[in-house]
Order: structure tokens, then sequence, then C-alpha cells
């Protein structure tokens, strides 16, 4: 699979 | 809700419940420059407006525009939109980009 160039930043509310 | 800009919708978000129930990826210098609403839990205020929807990409939130914002400042402006006791809402403008 691709690179994710922001590191799978993923923020929960 | 509508909104003049072109494929994009303005979704009142009104807080009942105590989550906004919903989670987002990207912000400014990412593959996705914009916030993408990647989860939208049940029973959040986000389902329950029934308007949002995972996939598409978050362009304001209460005026305030996203972009050039880098994910944490983004996630930042989300925060304290929930969090405000002045307003029992969240206006979000968003595009589905698969229009």
């Amino acid at each position: 699979s691709p690179p994710k160039d922001y590191e799978d930043e993923v923020t929960f509310f | 809700c509508g909104s003049p800009v072109p494929n994009a919708t303005l979704v009142r978000v009104v807080k009942n419940s105590n989550t906004l129930g919903m989670a987002i990826e990207g912000g400014a210098n990412t593959r996705q420059p914009l916030p993408r609403i990647v989860t939208i839990q049940k029973g959040g205020s986000a389902d329950n407006c029934a308007q949002l929807k995972e996939g598409q990409v978050i362009l304001e939130v209460d005026g305030v525009s996203l972009r050039g914002r880098e994910h944490k400042d983004a996630a930042q402006i989300i925060t304290e939109a929930f969090k405000t006791k002045e307003k029992d809402h969240i206006d979000v403008l968003v595009v589905d980009p698969g229009l």
C-alpha cells in the first residue's frame, strides 16, 4: 500500500 | 441546510450527546490537506444530526476555515467548538468529494 505522509494521524472527538 | 458554495453543505450539529462521536484525518502539509471524516460513531452528536457522513471533507467549523491548518490545529478548533458553552450547536461546512 502507498505510504501515508500523515502517519495515520487521526483524532477522535 | 444549504450553502451557496457548490457541492458544499452547511450542517448544524446540535450538542445533544456527551461526545461528538466523530474522527478526522489529514490536515495541511499532508496528502489530505483538509480534514476528512473517517468515522461517525453511533449515538454521538455527529451521528444524531444525520447529515455528516464518513468521507466528507470539512471546509469550515463555525465559520472558521480549516484551510492551511495542520491536523492538530484543525482538531483543536473542532474540540473548542464542541466544548464551548456559548452555543448549543456547531456549524460544519462539508463537501462530499464524490460529487
